[in-house]
């Protein structure tokens, strides 16, 4: 089965 | 001061109805050039909402200077229940405020309601969202997605997207079965809200949680159709064009590590 991602993996915080 | 007056009360209504339970708190960024503007991640850092309110949304508005208003979503959803969708609505707020006060006007009926809201602090991280590439983009009614996440949603926790140059395909594979539902792209040049555009520079197979899919079409009432830009292995946005500003959803995909 496929894991739910994060944003925060593909998106720069600040 | 911010004086931000809203020929109807519905936008602002059907706005925060649309976000308030991907969100419970959030700050609403307030500035004379670009209006009213919020940025939000869900609490599983999963989906992100981002709304625009250009001055233009507003039949006034004016922001002396910037302000960033913290609110919780339920708070504000009770009192925006108070007022009917044709109401004028006026948002006011000193320079250092601590409350927002919020206006409801019947002009036909001289009746004026006012409400006090008290604002909050809230320590919020805001992300960096580049203008991104993307694979495919599909313009499809509001309606019609939210039929087909409303129902995929009752087979399983996950969606598959999958977009060819001429259909997208819904898949939904659960305990009890599977389904799926084709739209084919058409144009059509009575009801242009009622066409299915695909803009394809590679084909898409992508899969999202169900839950956030059902979450996002919440905002279906703001708009006649919504966009979806996907790209392999990347957070999707859905775009949902307001008069002078949009709301958009970030939905970060499912797949192996």
């Amino acid at each position: 089965p496929s894991h739910q991602q994060t944003l925060t993996k593909f998106f720069g915080g600040s | 001061m911010l004086e931000g007056k809203f020929e109807t009360a519905s936008t602002m209504k059907k706005v925060i109805e649309a976000i308030k339970d991907s969100v419970k708190l959030c700050n609403l960024n307030c500035s004379q050039n670009d209006g009213i503007t919020v940025q939000a991640i869900d609490d599983s850092r999963v989906l992100l909402i981002a709304l625009k309110l250009d001055p233009s949304c507003f039949q006034e508005f004016r922001c002396d200077k910037d302000l960033v208003l913290g609110l919780d979503l339920e708070s504000l959803s009770k009192i925006l229940r108070q007022g009917n969708p044709e109401d004028y609505l006026t948002l006011i707020a000193e320079d250092s405020p601590d409350s927002l006060l919020i206006v409801f006007e019947d002009s036909k009926k001289d009746r004026i309601s006012e409400f006090s809201l008290k604002l909050m602090d809230i320590d919020s991280d805001v992300l960096t969202i580049d203008e991104m590439e993307h694979d495919c983009a599909i313009t499809l009614p509001a309606a019609a997605f939210a039929k087909v996440a409303r129902d995929m949603k009752t087979l399983s926790e996950s969606l598959q997207i999958l977009v060819t140059k001429d259909s997208v395909k819904f898949k939904a594979d659960g305990s009890i079965g599977t389904g799926s539902v084709i739209l084919r792209a058409r144009t059509n040049l009575d009801d242009t809200k009622e066409s299915i555009l695909i803009d394809l520079n590679k084909p898409v197979n992508l899969t999202f949680g169900a839950k956030y899919l059902n979450d996002i079409v919440k905002a279906t009432p703001l708009a006649d159709t919504v966009t979806i830009k996907l790209t392999d292995k990347a957070p999707a946005m859905f775009e949902y064009k307001l008069q002078g500003g949009f709301l958009r959803y970030y939905l970060a995909p499912k797949f192996e590590d």
